[in-house]
């Protein structure tokens, strides 16, 4: 109960947010209890769900400032078995205070543990850098998802976040575990796909989940729509890649 | 001569290295002098030309910590006209200081003014977020280039970049002008791309550059090359289309 699984990578625009709201959807649909937090100021995690300036009433950053009560800031996304946390109060808020305190506060793992127990699962969406926020990630999870899309940048950029998630399990969270890697915008019919995939599964062994994400634009129009796919249109491939990521991941636990 | 153009979003994987390397790699084939610098400490711009560990004598980060002389950091890509500074020294470092401080030191933009006679165009890559780093790009920056791909979180991601670019033009730096906003990854098959090209020129009407880059693999083969694509396969649309934003560009100079 109340798993806090991270998504992260500094690579930009591997599919880290698409991920989260996609696979947390489908796991609601199997009936487990989900919350999604977006530590992304970018506030994406909201955006996919049509939030507008005057739909949101706080977010992480507001709890992490100690301005709001975290349960004030669960929001409902009208799907069964799933709520979120946006990121901040006011999107376009100038100068908003995104800052969090290097990890010695470890101050988002003391605010998360009160929620362990209304959750099965709580995902975290991860800003496109290995700052502060990323760090905080890392140390409040339980275990960590990491998108590869299957192309060269992203698979260069796995050293460094190895690295960092190595140091973060030795000097604050022991016992951080990698739930898996996840192969994102596979496309078969191309050699770069078919090189970074076989190269990702070789030297990761059995840590890569055996689902793949293929590339389907349905997944890039959802948002547009206020939705994730699988409430848009589940039988495109998005919607299933996905849905078979979320049993994955509950086999993984020896529970479907 | 000298003109430091940046280019920006904190959207993730939108296309900002990408324009970086291979607009440098055609301004150089038009007989400019070109000075690409990688402010994105994940350090892309030199993997784009298979740098290793060893081929990085030093980087900015160096110079923004006064350990080095910026001359001494810049390298040779083997092309013409051509010269990079990478974002670090050894990308491996463990801790490696990437802060630079906020803006009331305007390091960066006292640190590029000797080589601005050097050269004639300086370009500034920049990492995925509204970092200090990017900041000092937009206040040592003449003009700035802001990808946009052609889905819809990248779209939404624009309202935060112009405030944050209002404000620097406002306090710090009022020279700042828009060379252009690039349409990357296009594709007119599919409605989203033709949905957020048309919403783009609409509301940014002669800001948008006529130019677009269409989603082309041969663009994401290259960096495992270690080539620009102009350099690997020049006949490519991606090639093709970067050459044409280069032509353009020189155009607004009223230059070719
Ligand atoms: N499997 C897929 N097929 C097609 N498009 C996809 C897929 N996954 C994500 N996308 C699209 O690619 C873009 C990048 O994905 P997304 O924004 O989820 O990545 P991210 O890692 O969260 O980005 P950032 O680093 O900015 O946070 C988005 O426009 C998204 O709609
Ligand atoms: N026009 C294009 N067609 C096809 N692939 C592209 C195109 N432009 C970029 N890519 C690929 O898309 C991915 C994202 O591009 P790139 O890394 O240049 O974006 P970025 O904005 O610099 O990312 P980051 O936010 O991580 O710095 C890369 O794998 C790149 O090779
Ligand atoms: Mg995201
Ligand atoms: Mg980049």
């Amino acid at each position: 109960m109340g798993e806090i699984i991270s998504i992260v990578s500094q690579k930009g625009g591997v599919g880290k947010t698409t991920t989260a709201v996609n696979l947390c959807a489908s796991l609601a649909r199997l009936n487990r209890k989900i919350l999604l937090i977006d530590l992304d100021p970018q506030g994406h995690v909201s955006t996919s769900f049509g939030f507008g300036k005057f739909d949101i009433k706080g977010g992480i950053y507001d709890v992490i400032h100690s301005s709001m009560n975290i349960e004030d800031t669960i929001h409902s996304t009208n799907i069964t078995n799933f709520d979120l946390i946006p990121s901040n109060f006011d999107n376009e808020e100038d100068g908003k205070n995104y800052y969090i305190a290097p990890l010695k506060e470890l101050k988002l793992k003391n605010i998360l543990s009160s929620l362990k127990s209304h959750y099965e699962f709580i995902f975290i969406d991860c800003p496109p850098s290995l700052s502060n926020a990323t760090s905080n990630a890392l140390v409040s999870a339980d275990s960590i998802i990491i998108p590869i899309q299957c192309e060269y940048y992203a698979l260069k950029a796995l050293g460094k976040l190895l690295k960092l998630t190595r140091a973060i399990k030795k000097h604050y969270n022991p016992e951080l575990q990698y739930r898996g890697f996840l192969l994102t915008m596979v496309d078969l019919r191309n050699n770069l796909s078919k090189r970074v995939m076989n190269k990702v599964r070789y030297t990761l062994k059995g840590l890569v989940f055996e689902t793949m994400i293929p590339r389907n634009i349905r997944l890039a129009e959802v948002p547009y729509y206020g939705k994730p796919a699988i409430e848009f249109d589940k039988s495109c491939k998005g919607s299933t890649s996905y849905l078979e990521l979320a049993k994955e991941i509950l086999n993984q636990d020896g529970t479907t």
